[in-house]
């Protein structure tokens, strides 16, 4: 199966 | 204080119109370059990133950068109230409690204004880095939307394998399977039903129909998609404005 990934790892909260 | 007067409210309907069912709360940052806004869903998967230039509006003015904080579902309300052919005016104080949107008809005889409460929102302003991208795919946001649409009646996962110069969207099912394949395509007088392809290397991610099936509620705003795609990197689809953009970077899934 797949798991939805999340966007937390992609972007740095400025 | 702000503000846009936007020749038609079409513009702004079809922007909301594509924003509202991905996220609930928006600040919108007017500054004097015009309005951007930064939303992230409720399960963090999609990113939204809308820039309204100052270029968009008939007349635009704003002194001071103002923070607007907007319910969607309310603003979609007010919106849906006027023409698309209006003239749609947004005006805010600089220390704004409400924004003000005013319609005008083109003959002048018919004013209709509205003033929509402020909100306080605490969002999370994330970085977005300069990404590089492996494959850039420009295609018809029509013929996208009815790919995301037929694919999803399928599965609620979407694959998109790119080679050389083609890009299949594939779906696997319980019930059964289904693929589109498009190529390269040039066509000189209708050059917005065109397919251009840039690949530097292949390209195999799945994404969730869901996502891409409210992506594509923005199709009214442009006759073609641009979408970059990176292995194991959120993607990104953009529409065009007028002047700016209307941006959703998604990440993708991944094999257990």
């Amino acid at each position: 199966g797949s798991t939805q990934g999340r966007l937390d790892g992609f972007f740095s909260v400025m | 204080m702000l503000e846009g007067k936007f020749d038609e409210a079409s513009l702004l309907k079809k922007v909301i119109d594509a924003m509202k069912d991905s996220v609930k709360l928006c600040n919108f940052n007017c500054t004097e370059n015009g309005i951007s806004v930064q939303a992230i869903d409720d399960s963090r998967v999609l990113l939204i990133s809308l820039l309204i230039e100052a270029g968009s509006f008939e007349d635009y003015r704003c002194d001071r950068n103002i923070v607007l904080g907007l319910e969607m579902e309310s603003l979609n309300k007010i919106i849906k109230n006027g023409n698309a052919s209006d003239m749609l005016t947004l005006v805010a104080e600089d220390s704004p409690d409400a924004l003000n949107l005013i319609f005008e008809d083109k003959r002048r005889d018919r004013i209709a204004e509205y003033s929509l409460k402020l909100m306080d929102i605490d969002q999370d302003f994330l970085k977005i880095e300069d990404m590089k991208f492996d494959a850039v795919v420009n295609m018809p946001s029509a013929e996208f939307a009815k790919i995301c649409r037929d694919m999803k009646t399928l599965s609620e996962s979407l694959q998109i394998i790119i080679t050389k110069d083609s890009v299949k969207f594939n779906s696997e099912g319980d019930f059964g399977s289904g693929s589109v394949v498009i190529k390269s395509f040039t066509d000189l007088e209708k050059t917005e039903e065109s397919v251009r392809i840039t690949l530097e290397k292949p390209i195999n991610l799945t994404f969730g129909a869901k996502y891409l099936n409210d992506i594509i509620k923005s199709t009214p705003l442009a006759s073609q998609v641009t979408i970059k795609l990176c292995d194991k990197q959120p993607a990104l689809f953009e529409y065009q404005l007028p002047s700016g953009y209307l941006r959703f970077y998604l990440a993708p899934k991944f094999e257990d």
